[in-house]
């Protein structure tokens, strides 16, 4: 009976990934691997196929409601060009289209300000799939505002690395693939942000967790009891305690000649950790040296008093 | 709690998006 409902624990959180994070991992390797037919993602690769890119997705807008049931066939946090959608002033597309005439430091800010506004609507589906954990929202609700303001980012970069290989990354809805090269060739700071989400990932993918994987995973990132400031840790571990062993199952089911797994991705949470905190110290160093840079009120919230 | 204004109404809102 135990196995049991740790199985039916694990077929609800798949449930619930499927339905807030629609492009799912099986979708984006389908999509990087071509199998998807004609519907081949448009590639950025420099400035001119960036304008060109900008063009394609213009002329492929999706009305607001229909983007609203979609909630987000993107899943990571640097979608660009979906603040196209919102309208909201950290879009990309919102604003005029590049032009010659523009200063050229405005290029990369722009583009910084479409994936914040692709990151906060992730937070916002991050935080609809932590609210379907059993047990969630019946944990302290400032307890809730911790673990999301600590395990998100954590989260954010996980289901980017579905999106990513060696070459580079599928953004806005999986219609784009923008390339690693293209990111590296951005202005210092800009050009660093993406290169070590590139090496964990190619890193993480080589463990082949399937989307049904990925769901516990998450699940056991958020219901993390060592997150700065908790009020009640006990039951925020017995929660997640549970979801482990949901998950150690999963991986002996699933995977049963990958030997270690389950060790093997617990171990990469120690990474993920690192990898926030060298982030949001770039968050910090661009609001200090841009000028220009707006940081999104949602985004604000969470990486203030972070690390 | 005013700190974390946003999160706080992600958490208590339903499923309506608020607005980002």
């Amino acid at each position: 009976p135990e196995a049991a409902d740790l199985r039916a624990l694990a077929r609800h959180l798949y449930e619930a990934y499927l339905k807030y994070f629609p492009l799912t991992k099986a979708k984006a390797r389908a999509i990087l691997s071509g199998k998807t037919g004609d519907n081949m993602p448009f590639v950025i690769h420099d400035m001119k196929s960036l304008m060109e890119g900008e063009q394609f997705i213009n002329c492929k807008q999706v009305p607001i409601q229909e983007l609203q049931h979609q909630t987000s066939t993107l899943t990571a946090g640097l979608g660009g060009f979906a603040g196209a959608h919102s309208g909201s002033e950290y879009g990309f597309l919102g604003m005029s289209s590049i032009s010659g005439e523009e200063p050229p430091d405005t290029l990369e800010l722009r583009f910084f300000h479409s994936c914040q506004s692709r990151s906060a609507e992730a937070v916002r589906e991050v935080t609809e799939f932590a609210k379907s954990i059993p047990g969630f929202s019946d944990l302290d609700l400032n307890d809730q505002v911790t673990l999301l303001k600590y395990g998100v980012i954590e989260v954010l970069i996980i289901m980017m690395s579905p999106l990513m290989n060696k070459d580079g990354t599928l953004i806005s809805y999986g219609q784009i693939f923008m390339t690693r090269e293209f990111l590296k060739s951005l202005r210092k700071p800009f050009s660093q942000m993406m290169e070590p989400k590139f090496e964990f990932s190619v890193k993480f993918n080589t463990l082949e967790l399937d989307d049904s994987d990925m769901a516990l995973f998450l699940a056991v990132i958020i219901l993390s009891g060592d997150r700065p400031g908790l009020l009640n840790v006990k039951p925020i571990e017995q929660l997640q305690e549970t979801v482990l062993h949901s998950l150690e199952l999963q991986l002996k089911l699933n995977h049963p000649v990958s030997l270690q797994l389950f060790a093997k991705l617990l171990q990469k949470m120690t990474d993920l950790r690192q990898i926030v905190t060298d982030h949001v110290h770039l968050i910090q160093l661009l609001k200090k040296t841009e000028v220009d840079m707006c940081l999104h009120p949602l985004l604000q919230e969470i990486m203030k008093d972070l690390y | 709690k005013e700190k974390h204004k946003i999160l706080h109404q992600l958490l208590q809102n339903s499923t309506s998006p608020v607005d980002l």
